[in-house]
């Protein structure tokens, strides 16, 4: 859950 | 992953497809909004640039390309295979009113000052206001067919099921992105009014008003 990370949600 | 979040997914898959075939089925994109359409495209490959730099999962991966595909296939059924059929006159929404301070705002207010992340945070901010279009043009004819109602109540559950999911992420796994959250409220507040109007109308008579 970091701010920039990955972003998995669409 | 959770039981919102994949509801959530399912019900904006839901809408696209509908309004796909909807526009598909009767060869006629009457009562829709291009410009909305031309947002959610624009907010798709802004959002999902990141297909070219980084794999999250396959589920992942193919929602994207199905999402991006059915913006730009919907795009190209209102403003090429069916312009006949639409409704420009009342389609009078200035979207730049939209894009630019939305822009503006991605600059201003995001988590990285990158390319990409500005990129993707215009999107979240574009997405929240990008039926806009849509609800000013039926506000203006003062209808809409009721498929084109099943198909804004589908999107506007989806954003409020995401709200679900992260409230769940909140508490499961102390996961909190402030942009969205913001953004995914002010959006879900936009479609209240509409939700109301679909559950006291739109069951009762077939034609939404």
């Amino acid at each position: 859950g970091d701010e920039q990370g990955v972003k998995d949600e669409l | 992953m959770n039981v919102f979040r994949l509801t959530g997914d399912l019900s904006h898959l839901a809408a696209i497809i509908i309004l796909l075939l909807k526009i598909w089925k009767t060869r006629s994109c009457a009562g829709i909004s291009g410009k909305s359409q031309i947002l959610f495209a624009l907010v798709f490959t802004t959002r999902y640039l990141d297909l070219l730099t980084s794999f999250i999962s396959l589920y992942n991966t193919c929602m994207k390309i199905i999402y991006v595909g059915c913006a730009y296939a919907t795009v190209y059924l209102i403003y090429a295979k069916f312009r006949a059929t639409y409704d420009g006159n009342h389609d009078t929404f200035r979207i730049e009113f939209l894009v630019v301070p939305v822009g503006g705002l991605a600059f201003l207010v995001n988590h990285d000052f990158s390319p990409l992340e500005i990129l993707w945070t215009f999107s979240i901010y574009l997405e929240s206001v990008a039926i806009l279009p849509q609800l000013f043009m039926i506000s203006k004819t003062g209808e809409a067919e009721t498929i084109t109602t099943h198909y804004l109540f589908c999107l506007g559950v989806y954003r409020a099921l995401y709200l679900f999911n992260w409230i769940w992420r909140f508490y499961f796994e102390g996961f909190f992105d402030m942009i969205a959250i913001v953004a995914g409220v002010v959006q879900t507040i936009l479609y209240c009014d509409f939700f109301y109007l679909y559950v006291t109308k739109v069951n009762a008579v077939q034609r939404f008003q």
